[in-house]
Parts: structure tokens; C-alpha cells; sequence
């Protein structure tokens, strides 16, 4: 039986190696990876190591336009990563092992990892021994392409580091893996950032927010002083948000006035109030009338379904965005605001000529880190005009917008995850 | 010794797991800095033969170039080692000696992945400039709600 499994996996790779593309990547953007039957740890539970194994494959994928799935069903030769333990000569490889101490895993390019079963590999939870969690991505950076590293806090150096408390891909591994495979990009349903209260110890009010990106069924907050999302996002909608539809948000909007603080969603036809203490929608509004409501009704004049919207609080109007045309509501009047819809193109004229994003706009998302209304759509955005920009250019039109950027040079690594992986 | 174990004795080094053979002199090292690709296919002969053979055994990668009848110098002196022994120093952060020393020896027992080390990456791009800066002079002093340290996942 250890002659057969040679020749399997002899052949196997040999196979690989004729369709495998020329250079050190994959060209492929789902790939599939599987645990060798014959290579359990001996140490750790079959469900450990596929626990661990998913976080791994999990943590490249959130930063890299890449998917990972595991695939227990189909022929070995389509399975990209193979992931086994062995100890000594082990599973057909060429690397014999060396017993507890110094070598403790290698990879091939060509997809398989090999463990080796005589070192004391742990479990996230468990601090003594060797974090198979590290090694596992190590190795999976090998197979992506990622060579040796000898810079101090890269996942790539050849020596094990003790883990500190939670290890992450820090910049410079994201962007050399990114070198190999590009960033990540795609449209978002919306993007908004989500102002909070709180009162300190000395009673003083205090006013934080959160920068949230919405996509189908799951969502990344921001952070935007480190440059990156939150480490382990994406997560799902309804994992975050209570009361609100668990896919496609096409608006948010937080109509915030001395006298207002109302915090909206929207999709389709229908929107939702979103009670931020209790971090849920209401159900129904103090006179009983339940959400959600049709915007039409809430919103008069407005017509639902949207494609974006936000609120300016210079001229308190919440401005949506319908197919080429956008339409204000006066959130003091309670009504649309007269000589609108107006076209797109119009109100928020191009600074450069026909560089516009036109009409069926993605978001509408006013940052408070930037100071800037940004119209999001596809891959790009449009930065209007700031108040800023016109003091130092008064011959800007307010809200015209300056020339698309790439959504992925601005916001960083927001990628997505394969559904198998978004919950762990 | 520890006042308690692991309920599971994770903790005690199982007995009867082979241990790595570590580094410990000219020839461990040359084994080493040619296994992980710190020496290009150098063959430094050495007087006892059976040296020879456990070397190609280990290696059957790397075509063994025979030396044919020049003795190599006095083993740590020879140019090949001292050139690949300081490479490894270097990137390694370690005084730049040439000689293989303790923190050498030590550093290359560290627990470490078998793949090669060979291949170096060119120099990562740094941090672009755009990062935000919380302007301090706003009327409402609104600050980015910050998770601080990661996480364990």
C-alpha cells in the first residue's frame, strides 16, 4: 500500500506539474484544498487540525483576491493543497523529516504541505509548543509563491517566533502576497460610517465612529488609521446588524441635526430605523406604526427602490441616488425638496471632462476621516469637492468631482472570504 | 521542576519521538547552510569517507562534485563556508563573524520551516503616506473608534 500511495502521488504530481502555469502563482481564483487521509496528526483531533487549517486559508484569503474551499469529494488531481502530517520519510516526499527539533514543516510549490507529526503542534488555544495555526500559514505562503522573508514581524521568516498574543499578516506580507496576485476590489452595496454617543467618566459626551463596507451578505468595519479592515472580517450582516435584511443593504443614511439623530437603512422598495442603543431595528415607532415602511411613505416624493444616499449636514438633505437622477428631501420640511430630481451630472458636475461616474452609483458615503463625500462605482470612486478643496481653489463647483481612483488604493485589503469560510 | 502537568501531558516530551540531530560543528553546519540553500552545491571534502556518503545520502538533490584529490583547507577556514556561514549571519541579525560561534550554532537549531531560504525577496514597498490624520482642530471632536491589539481569533 506505501508503493501505491508513492505512485499516486508520483503521478499526481507529475500531472500538476504539466497544467501547473508557468510562473509562481496560481492563476486560478478558487482553490481547493483537502487533509491527506493517511497524514492525521497524531496529536491533534482530526476537527483541531481542520479548525485550524480553515483560519489559516482564511487569514491569506482576507487579504488577497483569492478564495480557498475545502474538498473532500473530488479526484485527487483537482485538489490544489494537500495538507498532511509524517514524520521521517513520510507520505511520498522527498524531504525526510528530521524528528523533534529545527524542521518542523515544508511545502512544494505545486500545493502540498507536509507537517512534521514528531513536533508538539497546539491548537490556537493552547500557548505551549508550535502554533500549527503559524506554520500552517507559513506554509501556505510558501504554496501560494512567497519565498523566505528575513524581515522581523513577517509571517515568511524561516524561524518560528513564539506567537505574541494574536498574530496577524502585517502590511508588507500583504502586500507581497498582492505583488503575486493583485489587490482586492469590487463594487460594494454601501458605505458609511456609523457616529455614536458615549458619555466618558467625566460625564462629557463624546462622538466616535465606525467606517462599515456592506457587500452582499457580510460586511468589513474599517480601520482607518491602521490602514486595513478589522482583523477576521468579513463577518455576516446578521452576525452585526439585528433587524435589517441579511443581504444587498443598497443605503444607509444617519439624518443627524440639532434636533435629529436617526439612523436609516434601505433596500429595495422598504427601509428600516436602526436603534442604535439596543443595536437593533425597531420594530415600530413610538405611535406603533411598524417598520419597515415603504420609502415613499416615509420619504415623500422619493421613489424606492435606490441605488445610494446620504446626508448633508451643511444643507440637511438626505440626497438619493435613482438610476441617472437624485433627488433631496428636507428632513425639517419632512418633503421632497421642489425642481428636484435633477440629473446626477448636474449636481455633481465632473471636474475633469467626462470623467463621471454617471448614473447607477453604488454608494454615497460621506468620511469623517477624509472630510469628503466619496460616489462609489465598481472598482472606483469620485471625490467631490470639499469645503476645503474650495478654499484653496475657489473656482471648484461645490460637489463637482474630481477624477475616479481606484476603491483599492484608498481602502485596503477588503476581500472577501469563500462562503465556507465566513463562519468558522 | 513544574509544580503540575498538562491534564494531557502535552507538556512532557514524549519519550519515544527521534530527535532532530542539531547543529553542533563544521560538518552539521555545512549540512545545514547546504540544506537550506545557503551554500550553492559546494562538496567540501572531508578526510573521513563515511562523512562523504552520509552527506550524499542526505543530499541526493545535489549532485556531489567530487574534489578529487585536493585536500580542502583546515575545515572553518575554507573561503565557501566562511562566505555562506556570513550570509547566514547576516540576515539572521548575528555578528557578522565568519566563525561558527555559540549564537550561530544557535540560531541554526531554532525551530524553523525545511523549505530553502535562498530565494530573498526584493525590498517591500513601505507604508504609502496616505495614512489619516485625526485633525484636532474640529468643532466636534469625533475620533475613530480604534480595537487597539489584534484579537486572538
Amino acid at each position: 500500500s506505501k508503493r501505491f500511495l508513492d505512485q499516486i502521488m508520483f503521478l499526481d504530481k507529475y500531472k500538476k506539474e504539466q497544467e501547473a502555469p508557468r510562473g509562481k502563482v496560481f492563476s486560478k481564483k478558487l482553490l481547493k484544498w483537502r487533509m491527506i487521509g493517511e497524514g492525521y496528526s497524531s496529536q491533534l483531533s482530526v476537527t483541531e487540525q481542520r479548525y485550524v487549517f480553515r483560519i489559516a486559508f482564511r487569514m491569506w484569503s482576507e487579504v488577497m483576491p483569492l478564495d480557498f474551499e475545502e474538498d473532500n469529494t473530488s479526484p485527487l488531481s483537482q485538489v490544489d493543497i494537500k495538507l498532511g502530517f509524517g514524520r521521517g520519510r513520510h507520505l511520498g516526499c522527498s524531504r525526510e523529516f528530521d524528528g523533534s527539533g529545527q524542521e518542523f514543516a515544508h511545502a512544494w510549490f505545486l500545493g502540498d504541505i507536509h507537517f512534521d507529526d514528531d513536533e508538539h503542534f497546539t491548537a490556537p488555544s493552547n500557548d505551549n509548543g508550535i502554533s500549527l495555526l503559524k506554520v500552517a500559514v507559513h506554509e501556505i505562503g510558501h504554496v501560494l509563491g512567497l519565498s523566505h522573508i528575513h524581515r522581523t514581524g513577517s509571517i515568511m521568516q524561516p524561524n518560528y517566533i513564539p506567537q505574541e498574543s494574536g498574530f496577524e499578516l502585517d502590511w508588507s506580507d500583504r502586500k507581497a502576497i498582492q505583488n503575486l496576485y493583485g489587490s482586492c476590489e469590487g463594487p460594494f452595496d454601501t458605505v458609511f460610517d456609523f457616529v455614536r454617543k458615549e458619555r466618558n467618566q467625566y460625564g462629557e459626551t463624546t462622538v466616535r465612529y465606525n467606517t462599515y463596507f456592506f457587500r452582499n451578505g457580510w460586511y468589513w468595519m474599517y480601520e482607518n488609521r491602521n490602514n486595513r479592515t478589522r482583523y477576521g472580517d468579513p463577518i455576516t450582516i446578521s452576525s452585526g446588524w439585528h433587524g435589517i435584511p441579511a443581504e444587498k443593504i443598497d443605503a444607509f443614511v444617519h439624518v443627524w441635526t440639532w434636533t435629529k439623530d436617526i439612523y436609516y437603512f434601505f433596500k429595495g422598495t422598504l427601509y428600516w430605523r436602526y436603534d442604535t442603543e439596543n443595536d437593533k431595528a425597531f420594530s415600530e415607532d413610538s405611535q406603533g406604526k411598524t417598520y419597515p415602511r415603504l420609502i415613499s411613505q416615509g420619504f415623500p416624493g422619493i421613489p424606492g427602490p435606490i441605488d445610494a444616499a446620504y446626508f448633508d449636514r451643511r444643507t440637511q438633505r438626505i440626497y438619493f441616488f435613482k438610476d441617472s437622477q437624485v433627488f433631496a428631501f428636507d428632513v425639517n420640511r419632512n418633503h421632497a425638496v421642489p425642481n428636484f430630481p435633477k440629473k446626477i451630472v448636474d449636481v455633481f458636475p465632473a471636474v475633469a471632462r467626462n470623467n463621471h461616474p454617471g448614473t447607477n452609483l453604488d454608494a454615497a458615503y460621506y468620511s469623517y476621516s477624509h472630510k469628503a463625500l466619496f460616489l462609489f462605482k465598481g472598482k472606483h470612486f469620485w471625490r467631490a469637492v470639499s469645503d476645503q478643496d474650495r478654499q484653496t481653489n475657489p473656482a471648484l463647483p461645490l460637489n463637482a468631482l474630481f477624477p475616479q481612483q481606484a476603491i483599492s488604493e484608498q481602502w485596503f485589503d477588503i476581500c472577501n472570504v469563500h462562503s465556507s469560510l465566513l463562519k468558522l | 521542576e513544574k509544580l503540575f502537568h498538562m491534564r494531557d501531558h502535552s507538556d512532557i516530551e514524549p519519550s519515544n519521538i527521534q530527535q532532530a540531530q542539531l547543529v553542533t560543528d563544521f560538518v552539521s553546519a555545512q549540512l545545514f547552510l547546504s540544506k537550506y540553500g545557503w551554500a550553492e552545491n559546494v562538496m567540501w571534502e572531508d578526510t573521513n569517507t563515511k562523512d562523504n556518503e552520509h552527506l550524499q545520502d542526505i543530499h541526493p538533490m545535489e549532485e556531489a562534485t567530487a574534489n578529487s584529490g585536493k585536500r580542502s583547507p583546515e575545515p572553518t577556514k575554507n573561503p565557501h563556508f566562511i562566505e555562506a556561514l556570513k550570509k547566514f549571519q547576516k540576515l539572521n541579525n548575528l555578528k557578522v563573524t565568519g566563525r561558527l560561534d555559540d549564537a550561530t550554532i544557535t540560531a541554526m537549531n531554532r525551530p524553523r520551516c525545511g523549505v530553502p531560504d535562498n530565494q530573498v525577496l526584493k525590498n517591500i514597498q513601505e507604508r504609502p503616506s496616505k495614512t489619516e490624520n485625526m485633525s484636532k482642530t474640529n468643532s466636534t471632536k469625533i475620533t475613530n473608534q480604534v480595537d487597539g491589539a489584534p484579537k486572538k481569533r
